[in-house]
């Protein structure tokens, strides 16, 4: 049984590209199959994973504009059992595309029709764009679960209440079955009494469904993508590395049936 | 003469309403006539001068798709000569709504067309969601010049390709009056090398049109919105503060005909 789950939060840069990454290589890492699918036209995922977008011939824009079967997009990584549905910029193109098509059902399912074909992954993690349009609404038809990194900050308090708005709105139409997988509290300083507010605050919106890991800000994960690598392979020991393999032991151990 | 400058960068998170907030309040707090403009349906600028999107009953919205007078919608904050076109959740539906209209020009001159109704201020600055779409584009249309802000992150560098892609589109067609007025630095973590690579990187990119002021990385700024204040009231003697009235000043200077 293939989980997906999307990584989705409209406030732009709270973790959701460090976050699929990481996750996705700390669950190859632990032996599960992994897809990540980058759904973002800035293409950050396939970036951050060592391969440059301007190369790419075949992209997620075929998989939802033509249809084209993600086995033939599909792209592997430099680690084992770590595969790639890659973005390019001509992505921001779709939404132009798919918004044209008459049925807004048709728009809102090509992801999921396209992932649906694919049966050889365990676990297979989208990383959506900073806006809850059309792309952000094919990750949340396609998945089963959603993923909700939260910067430790203020203002990405504010928008968790449009965002779970969105999500029931994809519940009661195209995805009954999409519930919220949990919340993940990213870029942590314990410095700072903000940072404990925000934790507070989420933990007492989202009760049980706010991962315990806390994940520290840690400069190792924001320079690994420089070097086209997740960060618990570039800096295996790093506070961050750690805390992401945390992560996925406490996303495998919910997920154990 | 009314300077009209959009804070546009599809990369999330790097500082767009952080810096329209705090340079407008620099500049009001100098003596000049500033509106900000929150055209993002996030809110953030809304909320960080204090005003509950949730009590607002007309907004940019009105501005947008029934194209009423900005001056029936602008709204005073606490502090003097600084006003603001408000936001509101409602306005992720706009972006449906122009998109219907046939004449894609249209679509993108409502709020061009909105702000030059107004001639009382000496400056509006326009908050952008992180995003390409038409709520992006109604901001460089309407703009003479747009800021940059660019975190010092290896991954705000990979967007700005896209970004001056889609202000030259918008130059070619809707806008051929439209510069780049100059490229903020944010989050400056002198401490790092990353951070300074990427200033390199981008003085590199934009040699003449990077801002010499470098903001740094001050909790003060990311504390002010939970009070509803722009950091350099809330906290006037912190690095974040000074930085940006220098960044005002940098800008005043520059604009001197
Ligand atoms: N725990 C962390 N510690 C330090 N830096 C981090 C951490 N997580 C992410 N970053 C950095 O913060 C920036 C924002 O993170 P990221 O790009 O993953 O967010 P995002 O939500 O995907 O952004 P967008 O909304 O643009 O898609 C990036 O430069 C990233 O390298
Ligand atoms: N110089 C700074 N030092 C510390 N924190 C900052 C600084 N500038 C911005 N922040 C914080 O970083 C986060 C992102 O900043 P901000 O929301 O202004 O970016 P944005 O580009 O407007 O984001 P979005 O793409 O979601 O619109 C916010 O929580 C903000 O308070
Ligand atoms: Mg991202
Ligand atoms: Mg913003």
């Amino acid at each position: 049984m293939t989980r997906i789950y999307a990584f989705a939060n409209q406030k732009g840069g709270v973790g959701k590209t460090t976050s699929v990454v990481n996750v996705g290589a700390a669950l190859a890492e632990a032996g599960q199959r992994v897809l990540l699918v980058d759904i973002d036209p800035q293409s950050n995922a396939t970036t951050s994973l060592g391969i440059d977008p301007r190369r790419i011939s075949r992209s997620i824009y075929e998989v939802l504009v033509t249809q084209r079967p993600p086995a033939e997009v599909q792209l592997p990584t430099k680690w084992p059992r770590l595969s790639l549905l890659p973005s390019v910029a001509a992505l921001a193109g779709a939404t132009v595309e798919l918004n044209r098509l008459p049925d807004p059902h048709e728009r809102a399912r090509r992801l999921q029709r396209g992932l649906s074909a694919l049966t050889e992954y365990d676990y297979i993690l989208i990383d959506a764009p900073p806006s809850l349009g059309i792309l952000t609404v094919n990750a949340l038809t396609a998945a089963q679960g959603v993923i909700v990194p939260v910067q430790c900050e203020y203002l990405a308090l504010e928008g968790l209440s449009q965002l779970t708005h969105t999500i029931s709105l994809v519940q009661r139409g195209l995805n009954p079955g999409l519930s919220v997988r949990g919340v993940v509290l990213t870029m942590f300083d314990a410095r700072t009494i903000l940072a404990r507010q925000v934790v507070e605050e989420v933990r007492r919106h989202f009760p049980k469904r706010t991962f315990r890991t806390l994940i520290p800000r840690s400069v190792r994960l924001s320079e690994a993508p420089s070097f086209g690598e997740p960060g618990i392979f570039y800096a295996p020991h790093s506070r961050g590395a750690k805390a992401y393999r945390a992560l996925a032991q406490e996303l495998l151990q919910g997920d154990q049936p």
